[in-house]
């Protein structure tokens, strides 16, 4: 079976546990055109990169997922400098070598360098020695 | 595939109006 | 492959188009977690019941799909009574015969009874003599 597709034109919110919402440019594909003017569709399926901050698991929402911190810590070099946008982040320069304390799943890691402790993006990093 | 809506669809919104 | 389920807890707009947008309660599954935080998700497919008149064709979007009127007219019995809401709109009790011109795609057909023409929801309708 192949299926007709087709964009939505304008945002539509539900008014029953059966529709389905569109937001204006969403694309579907129709499953069944009813005469009622109802047609059934299917959101064509959407992906991409998200921040995981912003997802929680479905099932035990609040049970923790992210790995126990390491206090010794790990050493890691900066490939790319950073300021700190917010208080609890540390501003470093590239090819600085800092400890990893807390790799925590949002990508924001837990540093410290000699008495300063606080998030550097994971991205900026790299294993010492690799 | 559930049953669909009882109450009629919304007419045309704007947006399809505004199409000659 | 199983993948994990997320919800996302907040809007997230996208910055890039590699990104996929979140509307707080979205659910997704997870495809690759990225160590710098972004992972890669897919948005569960949604289906269900939308208004005809709220989509477009992806392809030649501005053919028209209606079928042609029938100027003759249709035999057609309300089966629900229903009072207009728009000025375009035709009220009528149940039972009431009416002859059916144009039978559009929305599912807002439109109708004529004695010198008056307009729009009636087609669910309200049944062929004449079913």
């Amino acid at each position: 079976i192949i299926l007709q597709t087709y964009r939505a034109i304008a945002d539509y919110e539900k008014r029953s546990g059966s529709e389905m919402a569109l937001a204006m440019g969403d694309v579907v594909d129709v499953v069944e055109k009813g005469q009622s003017g109802w047609w059934f569709c299917q959101m064509k399926t959407k992906r991409g990169w998200v921040p995981a901050s912003y997802l929680e698991p479905l099932d035990s929402p609040d049970e923790a997922e992210d790995p126990e911190p390491n206090y010794a810590g790990e050493p890691y070099v900066t490939i790319k400098a950073y300021t700190a946008a917010m208080e609890d982040e540390v501003s470093l320069q590239q090819g600085e070598t800092i400890e990893v304390i807390h790799k925590l799943l949002d990508g924001w890691w837990v540093i410290r360098k000699d008495n300063i402790t606080g998030y550097f993006p994971s991205m900026y990093l790299q294993k010492a020695g690799e | 595939i559930k049953q669909p809506p009882s109450n009629p669809p919304p007419r045309p919104p704007a947006e399809a109006r505004k199409k000659p």
